[in-house]
């Protein structure tokens, strides 16, 4: 474990917590995409499937069970909630992605560094991850005012996955052998998703305004 | 064999 990598497992448990927050405080999810969460529960159903035959720490341990838990009841409170899914703009919500979820399966079945279920499965979370936050951004294009929490939580959700990619860069330097492409360039191309939503909300804020996506 | 390179990260 490496100080970058545990500020981003931090700031990945972080974006849960204010996402959690926004909905089960004041009951309401208006500005976040169902399919991006969707895509997210999926995303840790299938990396962590190694929860009860691998045990690694009770720190991974508990994070695993943090995001499962947490990824599903996100899912829960937008579709069943009887207050909470009154918010939720599915009229706006409209990304097809199902049209993620298959390329990403068949690109893991053709790249991957094991022809294993498991490795497949793991190697399919890694490519859906870089997708998953499409919906959301789309969503926010759309809807023009961009709530605080909802802005915060798209950020932080960005930023640890940045932060992971100077843990790869720290684990390539200190271990030997440490080389996963396909992590890697996941990886990146995910951050990279999010580079305009970064500039335009380091521009909201040292303008001290409120963040608006271009249309 | 190559050592199960067992996946750490989250």
């Amino acid at each position: 474990m490496n100080i970058f990598r545990f500020a981003g497992d931090m700031t990945h448990l972080a974006s849960v917590l204010v996402l959690l927050l926004k909905i089960h405080t004041i009951k309401s999810c208006a500005g976040i995409s169902l399919k991006t969460q969707e895509l997210y529960a999926l995303v840790f159903a299938t990396r962590y499937l190694d929860l009860f035959t691998d045990y690694i720490s009770l720190y991974n341990t508990l994070m695993k069970l943090i995001f499962l838990g947490s990824s599903f009841s996100i899912v829960w409170y937008i579709r069943y909630h009887k207050i909470v899914r009154r918010s939720y703009d599915k009229d706006q919500d409209t990304f097809r992605h199902y049209f993620l979820v298959l390329p990403c399966l068949l690109l893991a079945l053709l790249i991957n560094e094991k022809f294993t279920f498991r490795e497949v499965m793991w190697t399919f979370s890694l490519y859906l991850e870089a997708v998953a936050i499409l919906p959301q951004l789309v969503l926010l294009q759309r809807t023009r005012n961009i709530d605080n929490l909802t802005g915060q939580y798209v950020f932080l959700l960005g930023a640890y996955r940045a932060l992971y990619i100077l843990n790869w860069i720290y684990r390539y330097f200190t271990e030997p052998h440490y080389v996963h492409w396909i992590t890697w360039i996941s990886g990146l191309v995910q951050t990279l998703l999010y580079a305009d939503f970064f500039y335009y909300y380091f521009q909201s804020w040292k303008n001290n305004v409120k963040l608006e996506l271009p249309a | 064999s190559e050592e199960e390179d067992v996946k750490d990260e989250l």
